[in-house]
């Protein structure tokens, strides 16, 4: 399986939409202070289904939602897309491509599509199981916690290693 | 205790030792599991990051090259995020996660830890899909592709970037 | 609340804007006293970082450049860094400490950050005495001396330094 | 006043004898990861009275002597002295210069001396009242430490402001 596309519309500070192509190997994200990239990175988990509004830096869910600058007004809703090449059959799902969307707006809670397809939350829990990307994934650092896997208790890091049996 | 666990347990302790080892130029590392009732070989007052919490755990033994093995809060910034980088890739190398965001992992590293750590991940990129957000030049020349990211009255876009000399 | 506090808090202020404004590149900063029964004007659920305690106390609010004013929480590493860094600039300028001691505290900050940051301090140190570790060559560039720290077989020493290029 | 002349011995990783002369403005201390730069802060830190043994990373105090290396046995004690021209009579003493020493053996507590005659630590806390250094000194940021004078509750930032009234 592999990470295809990312498209950004609304999440932050991304008030116009961004779509950006990955690549196999690695992709380095460069930029200013403040720019956006952890912004970006915060896309990536929202999607994913990121249930804690403090680790998204925010106070309330519509954080993630643009507020506006001094020349842009407010945007009413946040959108991201996700697209794996699904063509090895990782993904339970008989499609080679699968798209999740995440979607909130300023009123309600989050809406879930799975290739355009209305669905829940559990629904993309249970599609990510066992690709490392649920839960509490080694798999996603954020900016400042690289230190996190020594600080965990003895536990946790047992949990992380049976994770990645 | 599953037999799975303990052979996943075997190969990350592995692998945490072979990638430390490279990516501290001699040192030795490793994961020991640790009770209630017996708290770290090392201390007699473990701090959080060795207490246990129900049944075994594991707990982290790092010795820099030249150095004896040292309680990680005796370690410097460098050490401990060099320690926490290469158990990281551990687990990334015995069970690949589909993809893996890194943001910033690199801040407190000097110049070779940084070359050694993005020499390492760009091996690690032809097995597996890594998306790294950084400020060091030596992370970005080591990157199969850049990523830039620049806001401009408050609202975030991307741009080609040509990495400079 | 002695007039003497009111005098050096309106100087603190004074120097925060400037310092905020110079290291920002023309964001704003102010620094508003709050106190329990009334919290931020900008969060309903103030964070750990506006919660008063008893009495009054100060809350930092910081517009970077072409943004709107924002809570914190939402800002990034980088723009986070950076107004501390102004707020610690601005106490040392209203009243010098004997000395100041400041460990890696550019980590965060990308390269024209840090070297906006390290003319500032050497403007600071034709008044003050300031010791700065640091792996950034732009901090050390616009430092008076080096002083080198070496380890060898787990002991440290001194080695005279010369910036290279 | 001016620092003039750090002594370091026994402490941490100064297993040898390590004189540091300081000299007007900014003194940038540089080295790889682990070297002993943090250290070295530390041992400032500590000799001006410092009795927190987390926020030198320790467990006891005596995890500030040094402990040994594979080359080297651990050492009986530690001792660090820190010399000030006083020549502007900002200390309250009749010298044109001032040497606090602390020493510690792996037994008791530690001991102080003031211009080598022996003191209590309340001696050297009045020494450097107003001085800027002693207690919650905004003007000793250490390593991962910048970001707290955001962290702080309202109340200690008005305490900072006082305290440089
Ligand atoms: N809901 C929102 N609407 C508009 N702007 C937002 C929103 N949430 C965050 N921002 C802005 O995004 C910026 C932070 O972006 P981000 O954290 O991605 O920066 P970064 O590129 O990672 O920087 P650094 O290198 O400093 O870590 C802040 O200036 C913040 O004001
Ligand atoms: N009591 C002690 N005896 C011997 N060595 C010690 C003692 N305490 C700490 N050390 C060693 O000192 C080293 C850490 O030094 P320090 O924190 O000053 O590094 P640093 O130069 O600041 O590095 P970085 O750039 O990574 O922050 C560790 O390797 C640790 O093992
Ligand atoms: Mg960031
Ligand atoms: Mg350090």
């Amino acid at each position: 399986m592999l990470l295809k596309r990312l498209e950004i519309m609304g999440f932050k500070s991304f008030a116009d939409k961004v779509v950006i192509e990955f690549g196999a190997g690695v992709s380095a994200v460069v930029g200013p202070n403040g720019s956006g990239k952890s912004n970006l990175t915060e896309a990536v988990r929202w999607v994913l289904g990121e249930g804690s509004v403090r680790s998204l830096r925010g106070q309330r869910m519509e954080d993630v939602i643009f507020g506006g600058s001094p020349t842009r007004r407010p945007l009413p809703l946040a959108e991201v897309s996700i697209t794996f090449d699904n063509s090895d059959g990782t993904l339970p799902l008989a499609f080679a491509e699968v798209t999740v969307t995440r979607r909130v707006d300023r009123s309600g809670g989050s809406e879930y599509c799975i290739n355009r397809a209305e669905a829940r939350l559990r629904d993309v829990h249970e599609l990510l199981a066992g690709t490392g990307l649920s839960g509490n994934a080694y798999a996603i650092v954020g900016q400042g916690q690289v230190e996190e896997i020594l600080a965990a208790r003895p536990a946790e890091r047992r949990a992380m290693v049976e994770e990645a049996s | 205790l599953g037999t799975r666990y303990l052979a996943t347990l075997g190969r990350v302790r592995e692998a945490f030792a072979a990638t430390y080892g490279r990516l501290s130029g001699g040192g030795a590392a490793d994961l020991e599991p640790v009770d209630e009732d017996r708290g770290s070989a090392e201390a007699s007052d473990p701090p959080s990051s060795i207490r246990p919490v129900g049944g075994l755990g594991l707990e982290v033994i790092v010795r820099p090259p030249g150095k004896k093995p040292t309680h990680l809060s005796l370690l410097s910034g460098g050490e401990r995020t060099l320690a926490a980088i290469a158990l990281l890739f551990a687990l990334v190398q015995v069970q690949p996660a589909a993809f893996c965001i890194l943001d910033e992992i690199e801040a407190a590293l000097d110049e070779s830890n940084v070359v050694r750590c993005a020499s390492f991940l760009r091996e690690l990129g032809s097995h597996g899909q890594f998306i790294m957000v950084t400020h060091q030049k030596s992370s970005m020349e080591a990157a199969d592709r850049l990523i830039g990211v620049t806001m401009r009255d408050g609202v975030s876009s991307l741009v080609s970037i040509r990495l400079a000399g």
